[in-house]
């Protein structure tokens, strides 16, 4: 059964390309099929696994305004790591969507339009709470929050859940948060101590009817390791730029964590 | 003369709003009168100058919708700095406003609309190119743009230049790019040699009739330094909360150079 995870967060530079692509890489370096989903107009993650992306490309764009089949825009990154680029035409959807009947759900409807050969479909998405990310939300089975360990990145997370609760009564009822993973996480500063038991303090008491009533903390955290934000320049995820470095070590835990969680082992 | 200056970057999390609220500090420390202008809808400039975001409060979101003059938003943060507040109601201005004549220049309209007793103006911007930034640029005299030295954030500077040309063709005339100033920067990795490196050659290449060509790379960076990231969940900007703190000397040392490359000492 294929599960359709969004990551995201309004909040920028808290992590989520880098997440996707290096959770989707370890993923598929364990036999998993993954397919990633670029939603956002800088096409960062496109970029981040050394996909071209132009306009000439079929893409995430085209899927959304011209219900091209995701089969026929994903690209192959390798075995089991496909991807469906974007491209900087995206950044227009928004409007020319505007009065689109059920435009929230394009995503959604693609994604059931066919049958996809893969265990996982990861997307990632800009930082907002518009309509690109609504249609990840109303596609997805469920959640996760990238967040880096600041007061800044903290405020909105009401908000975000807020408008995961929106999604799940209005639209798609299967929704649910499965957990947040710290990123960029520095330990030997107070801050970050500080915003993970706050963190931690507010999942625990969640009420059971809420959409986020089960979702957890995950025990990986990504530290902060420059490798990380080298290894994009080289079109290269972590696993293949630096094995050995921090970062790598990470988003392995984080893939092993995550399929453990999923009774995926 | 009071100029308005608006800091743009669609990359997420690269030092925006830490940059409006400890330069506009700066500089009012050294006697000059700032407006600062929240257009996020997360409010996050508004939260880090310790100034309350309610619904309730008249902010920008009614300057824009409503007509509201600036002066009657404001807020006093201290003698010489003052701030113009977001709410989360913004978030659904890019959507209302897409049948407004003349929408991408309501701010502008607001700025000419009164004299307003102020040195300097500075707009935080949401991480995106959309109708708020485009709201911010036309009503600026200038661009600063703050960067983190880090392979995604230098992806988009292209459009975004493209974006000010643009907006500089066709809507404000006078609009130039000032400079590019680096943040979090950890002159320890080689990444942040090799971006800054990137960038001094593509400003020197300007031909001359970019809103760019004189464009400068500010000498002054600001380095990473976790009292940046502490001082906003006190509501302080890093002058009040560490002074002795690198986050508050190198702020310091950008307003100074600000103000020297503006004619201003
Ligand atoms: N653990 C880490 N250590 C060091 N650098 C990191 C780490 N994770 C991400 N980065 C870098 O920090 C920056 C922000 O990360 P990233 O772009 O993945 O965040 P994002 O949430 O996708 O941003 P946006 O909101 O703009 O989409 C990037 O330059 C990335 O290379
Ligand atoms: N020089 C610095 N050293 C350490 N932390 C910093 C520094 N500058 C900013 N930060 C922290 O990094 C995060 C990103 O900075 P900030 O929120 O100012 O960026 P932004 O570009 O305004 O983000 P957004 O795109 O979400 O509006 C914040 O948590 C902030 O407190
Ligand atoms: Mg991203
Ligand atoms: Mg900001």
């Amino acid at each position: 059964l294929m599960r359709t995870i969004a990551l995201i967060n309004q909040k920028g530079g808290v992590g989520k390309t880098t997440t996707v692509a290096n959770l989707s890489a370890a993923l598929a370096a364990r036999g998993r099929r993954v397919l990633a989903i670029d939603l956002d107009p800088q096409s960062h993650l496109t970029l981040h696994l050394g996909a071209e992306a132009g306009t000439a490309t079929t893409g995430i764009y085209h899927v959304l305004t011209e219900g091209t089949a995701l089969s026929a825009a994903a690209m192959k990154i390798s075995e089991t790591l496909w991807v469906v680029p974007s491209s900087i035409d995206l950044a227009g959807a928004e409007i020319e969507l505007v009065s689109t009947v059920g435009r929230e759900q394009l995503l959604a409807d693609r994604l059931a339009a066919e049958t996809l050969p893969f265990d996982y479909v990861l997307i990632d998405c800009p930082p907002s709470l518009g309509l690109l990310t609504l249609n990840a939300l109303a596609a997805a089975d469920e959640v996760i929050i990238p967040l880096q360990p600041h007061f800044l990145a903290l405020q909105g997370f009401g908000k975000l859940l807020e408008t995961v609760a929106l999604v799940q009564r209005r639209i798609n009822r299967k929704l649910r948060v499965f957990g947040v993973v710290l990123c960029m996480y520095e330990s030997a500063t107070r801050l970050a101590g500080e915003v993970t038991d706050d963190i931690e303090e507010f999942l625990r008491h969640g009420d059971s009817s809420t959409p986020w009533a089960r979702a957890k903390l995950f025990e990986t955290r990504i530290r902060r390791n420059v490798k990380l934000a080298e290894c994009p320049s080289f079109g290269k995820t972590i696993n293949a730029y630096a094995p050995q470095s921090n970062g790598a070590v990470d988003y392995e835990f984080l893939a092993d964590e995550f399929l453990a969680l999923h009774g995926d082992m």
